[in-house]
């Protein structure tokens, strides 16, 4: 079973259509495993990517050299799945 | 288990043989409104089901579905709700009952039932179908781009590793072609409503290219009235426009292709991220979410019953 454990999920604010243009490129580096929900198209609406454990340096690093704002929206995947899991068991219990 | 579709727990998300029984009690309960279709099977042989509500014959359609996105859970779960309130409604609320005297309405609530059982048990992100790809080790389609309209444009992916794979040809998907074989068939829908989540948009054709449909004055303004509509319940709120606009370049998407049938009022909704969990939506969001979609579905299909075309 696939599991997310420190995967987070980050909330990106662009400010502008060169900081999208990065993002895009940020999407397209595969080895990353980038989840993105929501994808990189305009400042005005947010990026909500889902990042592996592993890849978390590397994007933060590429964000913040970027000057690019973001936040943390979930901070361990996985603990909400578990969360969902046992809200499902206690309901057919 | 519960007895009735009374005593079912809408407040949670359920399993697919629970929304399969769900399906079947339903029917059981109210046979002279609802009848059952299994318009195909899935790639791993699953039943492909649609609850028709009708209340007579040779009736135009208006089509719902949930659940293409195998992790938008919300959406079926939104759908469970919808079919036992439109048994609810019926003979109740003026409006749905006029609506159901003239429609036939038809509601796909696990319209990826094999994407939908692999959340359940292997991976709860899963967004495609389950076909495997031939030379690829990666398994499944982007079922949102797998339609016969701007099939294979740069809004979607030739590679089957991308989460918008749109697949080796149009409707290569059985569950999409199953649709597919379904809207020719019936010849007569009138409105086509796919929902997804999350990001809290209503969207109407195109997605594959910057024309305007014929039609997008009035469904721009449909969109409008049905987005503040469902903000007036929790103040939830929705932008909405043509895909291509609003969002980005999407090609082979359902709604493109249903609109280019001659489905004028083909729309797609993107439900609530409210509390912003994305696919892991609490629970406790179905009810509200649901109700407040409602309200949307609702100004469309009005619209579409007072705009014969």
């Amino acid at each position: 079973k696939t599991t997310f454990e420190g995967h987070q999920v980050l909330r990106i604010t662009a400010q502008d259509a060169a900081q999208i243009n990065l993002l895009k490129e940020l999407s397209e580096q595969q080895h990353l495993g980038l989840d993105l929900w929501m994808e990189p198209v305009h400042e005005s609406l947010p990026v909500d990517v889902r990042v592996p454990f592993n890849s978390l340096q590397a994007v933060r690093s590429f964000l913040g050299y970027n000057h690019i704002q973001y936040r943390v929206m979930i901070e361990d995947v996985q603990d909400l799945l578990d969360e969902e899991q046992r809200h499902m068991l206690k309901s057919h219990v | 288990i519960p007895r009735t579709t009374d005593d079912f727990d809408y407040a949670n998300y359920h399993e697919l043989s629970t929304i399969n029984s769900f399906m079947d009690m339903l029917v059981a309960e109210n046979n002279n409104l609802i009848s059952k279709i299994v318009i195909g099977q899935s790639y791993e042989g699953r039943p492909l089901n649609v609850l028709k509500f009708s209340t007579g014959a040779n009736r135009p359609g208006i089509w719902i579905d949930t659940g293409i996105h195998a992790r938008e859970w919300i959406t079926p779960a939104s759908g469970i709700w919808f079919a036992k309130k439109i048994v609810n409604d019926y003979g109740r609320d003026s409006v749905l009952t006029d609506i159901l005297n003239n429609y036939d309405i038809f509601l796909e609530i696990v319209t990826n039932p094999d994407g939908y059982q692999f959340t359940h048990t292997s991976n709860r992100m899963w967004r495609k179908t389950r076909k495997p790809n031939p030379g690829s080790s990666c398994v499944g389609v982007d079922p949102n781009r797998n339609w016969d309209t701007g099939f294979g444009g740069p809004g979607a992916s030739g590679n089957p590793c991308d989460e918008t794979y749109h697949g080796p040809s149009p409707n290569s998907e059985p569950e999409i072609k199953a649709i597919v074989d379904f809207v020719k068939s019936h010849g007569n829908l009138k409105t086509f409503l796919s929902i997804h989540s999350y990001s809290q948009m209503l969207l109407y054709p195109y997605g594959y290219k910057s024309t305007p449909a014929k039609d997008q004055a009035e469904l721009h303004e449909l969109a409008r009235k049905a987005t503040a509509e469902l903000q007036s319940l929790h103040n939830t709120r929705y932008t909405y426009g043509s895909i291509i606009t609003t969002i980005y370049q999407a090609d082979g998407v359902t709604i493109d292709w249903t609109y280019d049938q001659g489905i004028k009022y083909s729309y797609t909704f993107e439900l609530r991220d409210t509390g912003r969990y994305g696919f892991v939506l609490p629970a406790d969001q179905i009810l509200p979410t649901a109700e407040e979609t409602w309200l949307a579905l609702m100004v469309i299909m009005e619209h579409t019953k007072n705009n014969p075309y």
